[in-house]
């Protein structure tokens, strides 16, 4: 066996190697669940089919790994420190965020230990802060244009409640100030009452 | 413009437009991808009613004139880069779906990638005159993603040389193509195929189901509209039923199989090119994911950022509901993956092109892979992709559930990724058949490649790090 791999939660290319193990443990779970099925003599479709959630978390967890592993691969490519800074800092996010969510795959690989979640607990709470400041540009680089987006929430300048209320005005309901309904069932129903 | 807004923009700490070139691939394709959404944007022709104040088909109406409107517009104005007509078909369609996209999207690369020369030569031509407009029949009502199930059958008549198409059950109806109910006059069809007395498993057909003139069914052709769903509400998505509807033989798509005359079947190099098309489109799938994700946290961000909501600190005005951590627990890690996605989404299209470019050589040995990678990362995406809209959709509380915020229409026009072009769970079993093989041949020592290398390497002793 090789030298022990330590996961360093603030690097990026320690934690593409943690997403690695865990995929690749999964996988190697998956192949001995089919293999075992085999062994109690079960037919290849159904040691296939009792093995079939673990085959899915495996491909899940492959799956993420690819998407780590190519964000972390494109940081190299961004040339502007500004914006490398701030996308690094996303990847970190994403990276951690990922195993904050499926901790127990990582603890039952012994790739990461108790005291170290929690440790990514506290730093996925800091990056949330170095974030903030940013968000706003970080959408905005997505270059959706308003008509695209066709969106009175999403308006580039802001102003969600004027553009909300002009948008509601020109709902078809409100063509009529009183809708031809009322004068059909509520006049009529009032007159029997 | 909203003074919160303007604060935001002036407390980022790198320059936005930067950025956006490098999600474009580069500065000039950013500024040549604007000049194309300008020629929408500022075009009269493409104003209408909000969808949203529409009927169906009203909005069914509204979405094929604005179709035709741009295939004329992309031809006027000499776009022809695939990348940009997208950008264009992009903010034209806006919220719409269009209901001649399979028609581009599915039923002309089918036709170049499984057609001969001599039926390029035939089809394409008519189907880039819209003459022909065409959806690609694969789903039946009682058959998906098990494409090995489907029951259509076309039937060869050496005699006739014809062959004859029929939907033999209730459950092999054709159901759900986009285009198929009111719209197309053509389907490629996928059926069973059977010539001297054997059945030889899928293959496509191109079949007329309208007359060209009149645009009435064909004989033996029931064809219509599916009804109202979830979304898409202006999308004919139809159903087809085969009554023992004859085509020449020509019609059938024989690049890589082929019936000659006499019936003789002659198999195809790899029992995978059928999936080429939908390899294709579940690589472009993934970019799919990326761009629903960061629309909805554009909504969603920004709102956030003009939303003020409570106290966080006695006496003080209400905050920005942008300064809550929960609010940025909900958003920022899906920022953070539209960024993934994206990324993945570039990949995904560089990797499909580099490997159709190897089968187009001969070389079918990187397909394996590739149709592993785009079943599982289609999955993956759209899971998380669906969720992630849904998440966004809510940190703008009540608002959000109107439909002037859009996300409903993200939602309802993104949701059905999860089950089209392959269920997910399906295709994480598809990927994970392709990651058991490669473990198996790790572990009797043969060397993997590519992304998959990784399961050669010995399994780290993993020593936790004591914090």
């Amino acid at each position: 066996s090789s030298r022990p791999f330590v996961v360093n939660i603030n690097d990026l290319a320690s934690l593409v190697e943690a997403y690695k193990l865990r995929a690749a443990k999964l996988v190697e779970t998956a192949a001995k669940g089919i293999q075992l099925e085999l062994q109690h003599g079960k037919r290849n479709e159904d040691a296939w089919n009792n093995t079939s959630i673990d085959l899915v978390r495996a491909s899940d967890a492959h799956c993420h790994y690819v998407v780590v592993k190519l964000f972390a691969a494109k940081l190299s490519e961004i040339g502007d420190t500004d914006v490398h800074s701030v996308i690094s800092t996303l990847a970190l996010l994403y990276a951690l965020h990922g195993i904050a969510q499926n901790s127990g795959d990582f603890l039952q690989a012994g790739i990461l230990s108790v005291p170290q979640l929690s440790q990514i607990s506290q730093r996925l709470k800091g990056l949330l802060s170095e974030i903030r400041p940013n968000a706003v540009a970080l959408v905005d680089a997505f270059d959706y244009r308003d008509e695209m987006l066709n969106s009175v929430l999403g308006r580039y300048d802001g102003n969600v409640y004027e553009h909300m209320f002009e948008w509601a005005k020109k709902s078809p309901l409100n063509q009529t100030e009183v809708h031809e309904s009322f004068h059909k069932y509520l006049k009529p129903l009032r007159s029997k009452l | 413009m909203n003074p919160d807004i303007i604060r935001e923009r002036q407390n980022a700490t790198f320059n936005p437009e930067i950025l956006t070139n490098i999600l474009d691939d580069s500065e000039e394709k950013t500024r040549r991808r604007r000049e194309i959404e300008s020629l929408v944007i500022n075009d009269p022709d493409f104003q209408h009613e909000d969808l949203n104040f529409l009927s169906r088909s009203e909005r069914y109406d509204a979405a094929l004139k604005k179709s035709a409107q741009m295939i004329l517009k992309i031809r006027e104005h000499g776009i022809s880069d695939p990348d940009e007509i997208y950008s264009y078909k992009r903010v034209a369609r806006g919220i719409f779906q269009d209901p001649v996209g399979l028609h581009y999207v599915m039923f002309l690369p089918t036709l170049k990638s499984l057609g001969t020369v001599e039926q390029g030569k035939k089809w394409i031509p008519l189907a880039e005159s819209f003459r022909v407009l065409g959806t690609y029949a694969q789903t039946e009502m009682g058959h998906g993603t098990h494409i090995r199930g489907l029951e259509t059958t076309a039937t060869y008549h050496p005699a006739t040389q014809e062959f004859v198409l029929n939907s033999p059950t209730i459950s092999s109806i054709k159901w759900w193509p986009g285009g198929l109910g009111k719209t197309s006059n053509h389907a490629v069809v996928l059926a069973q195929l059977y010539t001297q007395g054997k059945c030889y498993g899928l293959h496509a057909f191109i079949t007329p189901i309208r007359c060209m003139k009149t645009h009435m069914p064909l004989p033996g052709v029931v064809v219509g509209d599916i009804g109202p769903k979830f979304g898409f509400d202006e999308v004919d998505n139809g159903y087809l039923k085969l009554e023992n509807v004859r085509i020449p033989r020509e019609n059938m798509l024989m690049k890589y199989a082929k019936v000659e005359l006499d019936g003789t079947y002659v198999k195809p190099p790899s029992d995978k090119l059928t999936y080429g098309t939908m390899v294709f489109i579940r690589s472009m799938i993934v970019g799919e994911s990326a761009q629903a994700l960061s629309k909805s946290c554009t909504i969603a961000i920004r709102y956030s950022s003009v939303r003020h909501q409570s106290e966080l600190r006695p006496g003080e005005p209400e905050p920005q509901i942008l300064d809550y951590q929960t609010q940025q627990y909900k958003l920022f890690p899906l920022l953070a993956t539209a960024y993934a996605f994206h990324f993945v989404g570039q990949y995904m299209k560089t990797t499909y092109l580099r490997i159709t470019g190897d089968i187009n050589e001969g070389d079918f040995s990187g397909m394996p892979e590739l149709h592993a990678l785009s079943a599982g990362l289609k999955a993956f995406t759209t899971w998380v992709a669906n969720a992630g809209i849904e998440m966004c959709r809510m940190a703008c509380g009540g608002h959000g559930y109107s439909r002037c915020s859009s996300l409903p229409d993200i939602y309802v026009t993104f949701t059905p990724t999860c089950t089209y072009e392959g269920e997910n769970t399906v295709m994480m079993l598809q990927t994970a058949r392709y990651l058991v093989k490669s473990y198996k041949q790790a572990w009797a020592g043969q060397q993997l490649n590519g992304i998959m290398s990784y399961l050669n390497e010995p399994q780290h002793t993993i020593q936790a790090q004591s914090v």
